[in-house]
């Protein structure tokens, strides 16, 4: 554990109860695509298997529990709780072009032909474009409320903090995960372009910003 | 020895 690492998982913690807390305190979950938060919930249920077959440490149990319960709460909200305020008309996205490849590359590209280890990788490569959903929505509706552009920023500087976490690592223990290391870059691009317009719009107090 | 190797990250 280092600095960049635990640093990385506040701000995806951060992100993952701003965006509970938004729809809980709004009672709406207007502009949030369900199914990215599916996607993030399939993305912790296939990685995080492991809690029944090794102990790492309380620190790594704790996180993983807390991942699943929040993201489940989140898919909760949006579908029952808060179900007539879903914007199912602009989340459109067809996540079976994400899926199918996503299973493909995972039975190819894997450190072991085991179902664990497959799944594992499968939660890697889907977590790297589980966000398109609702990038796809913004990039639709044209906009986005800033409370949704700081759940977005929060990801994205958790992946960022993530990429240092492995520099570190790779110069301090040697260690190189790289499947982890690629898909981790692939979806901190994917914010980059997120990035460029949070700093320049929405810190610069406009409030609201759209994706071009 | 990959396998176990990555599992300390979430």
């Amino acid at each position: 554990m280092n600095i960049f690492r635990l640093a990385g998982d506040m701000s995806h913690l951060v992100a993952i109860l701003i965006l509970l807390l938004k729809i809980w305190r709004s009672r709406s979950c207007a502009g949030i695509s369900g199914k990215s938060q599916v996607l993030f919930a399939l993305v912790f249920t296939t990685r995080y298997l492991d809690l029944f077959t090794s102990f790492i440490s309380a620190y790594n149990t704790v996180m993983k529990v807390v991942f699943l319960a929040l993201s489940y709460a989140t898919v909760y909200l949006i579908y029952m709780r808060f179900r007539n305020s879903y914007d199912s008309e602009n989340d459109t996205f067809r996540v079976e072009f994400l899926l199918v490849p996503v299973i493909g590359l995972s039975f190819l590209e894997n450190y072991s032909f085991t179902p664990m280890e497959i799944l594992w990788t499968f939660s890697i490569f889907l977590e790297s474009v589980a966000i398109m959903p609702q990038l796809f929505m913004i990039t639709k509706t044209g906009e986005a409320e800033s409370i949704t552009n700081h759940y977005l920023f929060f990801l994205g500087l958790y992946r960022a903090l993530y990429i240092v976490n492995w520099v570190w690592r790779y110069h301090t223990e040697g260690f190189f995960d790289q499947i982890a290391v690629v898909s981790g870059v692939v979806q901190t691009i994917f914010y980059c372009d997120f990035f460029y317009l949070y700093v320049t719009r929405v810190l610069r107090g406009r409030g609201k910003m759209s994706l071009p | 020895d990959a396998e176990g190797k990555h599992k300390d990250e979430l």
